[in-house]
């Protein structure tokens, strides 16, 4: 699975997925990142959320969802956002896997409870990251 | 006038300094870069946000080091089902397509079902068939197979007891040198 999210120079916040799912799946089977609101979501009220994983979980927890949701009514940061779905729901819930966000005001935030997601950010006037490990 | 910014993930799973060579972790960071610089390419030049997305995904979706296009995961059937989704922060318009198999790249497909169709999701060969109405790029579904995708499927399915479908007959004889490089991160069905 990968994804992109990005926000513009009009304060317009995008999100994008794409996967081939798992291997050995069984044919016809959809996970999350087909699933708006599951792995892929994006609101200018919030936030913009792409997700990489055990598809099923995020379906079930509408991870990219939830999160522009903390972030639009409950104020929290992206980042706590983000930690609190992978690092607290996904995970107490016993899915794996990894989300990236990025949000109108330029704050950028990734967070996954494997032991690697391959990453990257960038943004105006600041260093590009990329990331594989822990 | 916003500051511009964009994030990019590659997957997620077991991906750990023992399993990656040093040749795969430098190809990996190298693809990743690239792909951040090609999406801010588009931001820098006052491009929309869905422009940087789709010029990105683009690249790992032909990248066959990624579960996604070329170099996606088989199904237990020895098939390529592909699944995109995009979505429109500023007007909540969002495209999505599930289970396409002739299409290069699922997220511009979802993008034109945003754009150009009154739904949200399209599935299977509907989403095929409109991506071809709407001129996208058909490729016959050999397009996105990978000899080390398939060594993983006949694997999984040897560990299962699962039947092994029969081999593509159109799949390529060999691996190219960037297929050689790909990491199984350990996604299983």
């Amino acid at each position: 699975t990968v994804g992109v999210v990005a926000l513009d120079a009009d304060g317009v916040v995008a999100a994008g997925t794409s996967t081939g799912g798992v291997t050995a799946k069984r044919w016809g089977r959809v996970g999350d990142s087909p699933i708006i609101g599951a792995g892929t979501y994006a609101t200018n009220a919030a936030c913009a959320v792409s997700c990489t994983g055990a598809g099923e979980y995020f379906i079930r927890l509408s991870v990219a969802r939830t999160i522009c949701a903390l972030v639009e009514l409950k104020g929290l940061s992206l980042q706590a956002a983000v930690d609190q779905l992978v690092q607290r729901d996904l995970t107490k819930l016993g899915g794996e896997g990894g989300v990236i966000a990025v949000a109108p005001d330029g704050q950028m935030a990734w967070s996954f409870n494997t032991s690697g997601m391959y990453r990257a950010r960038i943004a105006d006037g600041e260093a590009m990251v990329v990331g594989i490990y822990k | 006038m916003a500051k511009w910014a964009l994030v990019a993930h590659g997957g997620a799973g077991v991906i750990e300094r023992a399993h990656l060579r040093p040749e795969q972790d430098a190809a990996y960071r190298e693809v990743m870069g690239r792909v951040a610089q090609a999406g801010a390419a588009v931001l820098k030049a006052g491009g929309a946000a869905l422009d940087a997305i789709e010029a990105a995904i683009q690249i790992l979706e032909d990248d066959p080091l990624f579960n996604a296009g070329r170099g996606a995961v088989f199904t237990a059937q020895g098939d390529i089902e592909l699944d995109a989704s995009i979505m429109d922060g500023g007007t909540l318009a969002a495209g999505a397509v599930a289970g396409v198999t002739r299409t290069r790249h699922p997220i511009s497909a979802a993008r034109a079902v945003m754009e150009h169709s009154p739904h949200v999701f399209l599935g299977g060969e509907g989403a095929d068939a409109f991506a071809r109405s709407q001129g996208l790029e058909a490729v016959e579904p050999s397009f996105f197979f990978t000899e080390r995708r398939w060594k993983s499927l006949v694997r999984e399915l040897e560990r299962q007891g699962l039947p092994i479908p029969r081999r593509p007959a159109v799949a390529p004889a060999k691996e190219d040198a960037r297929t050689a490089l790909a990491h199984d991160e350990g996604k299983r069905g």
